[in-house]
């Protein structure tokens, strides 16, 4: 049921304008998003003496540890990877392409992204001197056809995950954020070798939201 | 969870008193993910004198603040002692999961009363 009179005020206040449907499907929160919760809250999760000491302020409308302006970070997963094939195709010798949709729409238009990293973790079968990423824009059922490329990266290991930056790539570095992102992308061996699989792909995006952010106070002259 | 206000008398110099909000008792537990509560805190307390000059808890006193106290020392009907309200405050951090399941940290400033003062 919608919450009554000061919890709808407040969801409100905090930016929430739609009410929480209840119990989300349960995932594990990403390292990343525990790392910045903690590198942000003083408080924690624990009541009792701050973490950090009286009077230190952290910028705020600022992802220190992004070292972008911000004051909301999402995590988003990749809607594609239920549909993507579980093995690589290999005919013509050509390894796969994957497709990779994230749903932005819970971006609102008054948030401005600064910063959208593509992050992706691959498994292979074998190693290999070396790899390069390419992504290209997929439109809703497009089958085939060359695309432009809107980046194209080296990838030395496959150990760590790959990340990519889209923003200024992928959508203009002013503008808001699309509703969807379908993004087309590739993963080549630089000597011939076994495709590498795609395991996960997942958008990190920070937007900085202008309505919670106060100014300054200017110091006084 | 909150310390017993004053109920209106005039008791107490004005201070910051502790206000605890848990997220399971505005029923937000499922979506937020931390924390689960957050010490909020609020003001109350008198600002008659000498509370206002030494301005509690080191915040320094307003000049205007100090003028109604003394005013209302001097004639008590004329206007009102000064207001106990916050005079600093901090954010807090919030992670949850949106209604599109994607993990989300948001950053909320002035939601905590570090120091309370008279207005």
């Amino acid at each position: 049921p919608a919450p009554p009179g000061p919890a709808a005020a407040l969801l409100q206040a905090l930016g929430l304008p739609d009410v929480h449907r209840g119990a989300p499907k349960p995932r594990p929160v990403p390292p990343v998003m525990w790392r910045l919760f903690r590198h942000r809250d003083p408080q924690e999760a624990r009541v009792g003496p701050r973490r950090t000491p009286q009077g230190t302020t952290l910028r705020p409308c600022h992802v220190e540890e992004l070292g972008v302006a911000g004051n909301i970070v999402r995590h988003i997963p990749d809607r594609g990877a239920p549909t993507r094939p579980p093995e690589p195709a290999w005919a013509a010798g050509q390894c796969p392409e994957w497709t990779v949709v994230f749903d932005l729409s819970a971006v609102e238009a008054a948030e401005r992204p600064s910063r959208a990293r593509l992050e992706l973790r691959f498994a292979a079968a074998e190693t290999a001197a070396g790899w390069e990423l390419s992504l290209a824009r997929a439109a809703e059922g497009e089958a085939g056809g060359a695309r432009p490329v809107l980046l194209r990266q080296a990838v030395p290991t496959l150990g760590t995950p790959v990340r990519a930056e889209l923003l200024g790539a992928a959508w203009a570095r002013n503008a808001s954020a699309p509703r969807s992102l379908r993004l087309a992308l590739a993963l080549r061996p630089r000597a011939p070798a076994a495709c590498a699989r795609l395991a996960e792909a997942s958008l990190l995006l920070v937007t900085l939201d202008p309505r919670l952010c106060h100014p300054l106070a200017r110091p006084r002259r | 969870e909150a310390e017993p206000a004053l109920g209106g008398s005039p008791g107490g110099a004005c201070r910051t008193r502790r206000l605890y909000v848990s997220f399971r008792e505005v029923g937000w537990h499922r979506w937020v993910i931390a924390p689960r509560g957050f010490l909020a805190n609020y003001c109350q307390g008198q600002c008659s004198l000498p509370a206002t000059l030494s301005g509690p808890g080191g915040t320094p006193p307003l000049n205007h603040a100090v003028l109604r106290a003394l005013m209302h020392a001097a004639a008590p009907g004329a206007a009102g002692l000064p207001c106990c309200v916050p005079a600093r405050l901090s954010p807090i951090s919030v992670l949850f999961f949106d209604n599109s399941d994607n993990v989300v940290l948001r950053h909320y400033e002035d939601m905590v009363v570090d120091e309370c003062g008279c207005r």
